[in-house]
């Protein structure tokens, strides 16, 4: 009746390793295993680990209501090169298959060819693009396209920006400027803002994640490149502790490779 | 810094005097933390630290007056020696010298391909830059107004074929008295089987004398799967670590040079063209250890 895995070192290590090498981080791996040390035998424990992951994943969600009258903003965030062009070339794809009038806002106006790169996807997708010249005020830019969204009755307006480390302030701030400058012309603007996380990376997503949300506020993750080998296992800390919901998870490069995240598949994938 | 950090460790180690040889182990424990932490690979890190243990071990640490610090001394010199070995200059073979630049979506590679060009340039190669990516929309725009932001060279492709343009790029370079082409090529997943065969018949085709692998330096821990495969696929000659200029520990160096033995050649600091500086074994030592 006192079997218990605590005595078990190889099993612990073993939980451990799978935990820590799909980027739980250290902390939570040390919770989880305070928490299932307990149990009688290495399979309760993995049961008992994947529901309470389960759990955390389930316990945030986002509620998004479509507002009438004017156009829903959905502002796109998150550090260099994760993803965020590409995934707003996938929603405005799907969305507009739903039937909804999507208008684009190219608010990243430092990057070489960044207008460029999504104007391209804004002609494949044959939705219309609002942007300015290079080196202009991303804030002036979104004004502009929510402006033009509400006047031309747009049901969506989706604003790409410039990629930012959130060590460097004066990023932080521009970004700030223009979630600012939308709640000046509706206080609901932008009523969505995704950060796009980048599945390998570690244990940096925490403090992006953080940071990000304390300069404004997070309505879920886009988890971006889970089609290669990374497990993706930095969200757990984040939704646990954050408590921002995963929204959803890009599978790959092409306008199609985007679904709606689901915690127990995702939970299956690492403890299969 | 880290000798202080790593101190506290051992602070209340050092109280006692001496050590035993639990103490120690619970200190390792420590470091161990630190290391994951910083994004070490889970088994890159447990082999690190039996390392560590053996050296500790056979200093005799246990009868040293200040165990302590000798450990803390210990792990960070183990770290810098081990890094230290990777460090190595860029290599040019050839007129002109091939320069190839490969890895993971977004890592950097084509931002880096500016940086590299105004780098070298300082050292006097007369630069230019080939966009071999010719899928991503409007990479090969973007690597052209690096070029221009560069002021070096930019080779104009007349076809949409990555083989093609790593063909005759190296031609065309030679024609106009470059002496050193920068190829900028897509981004692809190690696990993509069709892609890494695409880069090894460029590899043929354009004989590069370095083929840089360029990599996001806050990976995690599948960065030692990432470099493993790229490096058993293509012998790379060495690494680009980017986005070093924020706050991620950087563990993925020794994830990354652990498992190829290749070396770090360079590392990105930023955005701007300039942001590009030598790898110091000892900074990025005294990054992972926090
Ligand atoms: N394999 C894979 N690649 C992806 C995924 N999402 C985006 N990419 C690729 O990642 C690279 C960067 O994507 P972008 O959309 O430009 O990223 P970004 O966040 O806008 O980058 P910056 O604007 O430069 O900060 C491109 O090569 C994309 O094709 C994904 O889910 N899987
Ligand atoms: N902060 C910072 N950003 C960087 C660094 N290197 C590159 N970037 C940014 O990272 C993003 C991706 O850079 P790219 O050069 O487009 O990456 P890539 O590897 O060519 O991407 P793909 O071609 O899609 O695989 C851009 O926003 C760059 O400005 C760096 O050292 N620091
Ligand atoms: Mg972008
Ligand atoms: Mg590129």
């Amino acid at each position: 009746l006192s079997k218990s895995i605590a005595k078990d070192k190889i099993i612990i290590s073993e939980l451990e390793k799978v935990m820590l090498e799909a980027d739980f981080g250290f902390g939570i791996t040390t919770d989880i295993i305070d928490m299932v040390k307990n149990s009688s035998d290495k399979e309760s424990a993995i049961e008992e680990i994947k529901s309470y992951l389960i759990s955390i994943l389930q316990s945030v969600e986002f509620k998004r209501e479509f507002p009438k009258g004017k156009p829903y903003i959905r502002m796109f965030v998150g550090v260099n090169g994760v993803g965020k062009t590409t995934s707003i070339a996938k929603i405005a794809k799907s969305d507009k298959r739903n039937g909804k009038k999507v208008m684009l806002a190219a608010c990243d106006t430092f990057r070489a060819a960044a207008i460029e790169q999504l104007e391209i996807w804004s002609n494949r997708l044959s939705v219309p693009v609002v942007k300015g010249s290079y080196g202009s005020d991303p804030a002036s830019i979104a004004y502009k396209a929510a402006e033009e969204a509400i006047e031309n009755m747009y049901d969506e307006l989706l604003i790409d920006t410039a990629g930012r480390l959130h060590t460097n302030r004066n990023l932080m701030a521009e970004m700030e400027k223009i979630a600012r400058v939308l709640k000046k012309i509706d206080s609901d603007f932008p009523q969505e803002t995704l950060i796009i996380l980048d599945a390998s990376i570690g244990q940096n997503n925490i403090q992006q994640a953080e940071k990000f949300a304390s300069s404004i506020p997070l309505s879920g993750i886009v988890l971006a490149k889970i089609d290669g080998t990374a497990k993706g296992g930095s969200i757990f800390p984040i939704v646990r502790d954050l408590k921002i919901p995963v929204l959803y998870m890009c599978t790959g490069e092409g306008l199609d490779d985007i679904v709606m995240f689901d915690p127990v598949e995702f939970v299956e994938s690492i403890f299969p | 810094n880290i000798q202080s950090n790593l101190s506290k460790i051992f602070r209340k180690l050092r109280s006692k005097g001496r050590l035993t040889e639990d103490d120690l182990n619970q200190g390792f424990d420590e470091i161990k933390r630190v290391l994951l932490e910083a994004d070490v690979n889970y088994e890159v890190v447990n082999k690190f630290i039996e390392d560590v243990r053996e050296r500790a071990l056979g200093q005799e640490i246990l009868f040293s007056l200040n165990p302590g610090q000798m450990v803390v001394k210990i792990v960070y010199e183990e770290l810098v020696d081990i890094l230290g070995k990777a460090k190595k200059e860029i290599f040019f073979k050839g007129n002109p010298a091939i320069i190839m630049l490969l890895g993971l979506q977004g890592s950097g590679k084509t931002t880096t391909a500016g940086k590299l060009a105004v780098l070298l340039k300082k050292k006097n190669r007369k630069c230019i830059l080939v966009p071999a990516d010719t899928r991503r929309p409007g990479a090969v725009e973007q690597l052209k107004q690096i070029a221009e932001q560069a002021n070096v060279g930019f080779y104009e492709p007349d076809t949409d074929d990555p083989l093609e343009i790593a063909r005759k790029a190296p031609k065309v370079a030679y024609i106009n008295s470059y002496d050193t082409v920068i190829i900028d090529t897509q981004g692809r997943l190690h696990v993509d089987d069709k892609l890494m065969k695409e880069l090894k018949q460029m590899i043929k085709i354009a004989k590069p004398s370095e083929k840089l692998f360029v990599a996001d330096g806050m990976t995690g821990q599948d960065a030692v799967n990432i470099a493993d495969r790229f490096n058993n696929d293509l012998d790379i000659t060495g690494v680009i670590l980017t986005k070093l200029d924020g706050d991620a520990r950087g563990g993925a160096a020794l994830s990354i040079y652990s498992v190829t033995g290749k070396p770090i050649k360079l590392i990105g600091v930023g955005e701007k063209i300039t942001d590009m500086e030598q790898f110091y074994p000892d900074r990025i030592a005294s990054r992972i250890l926090g």
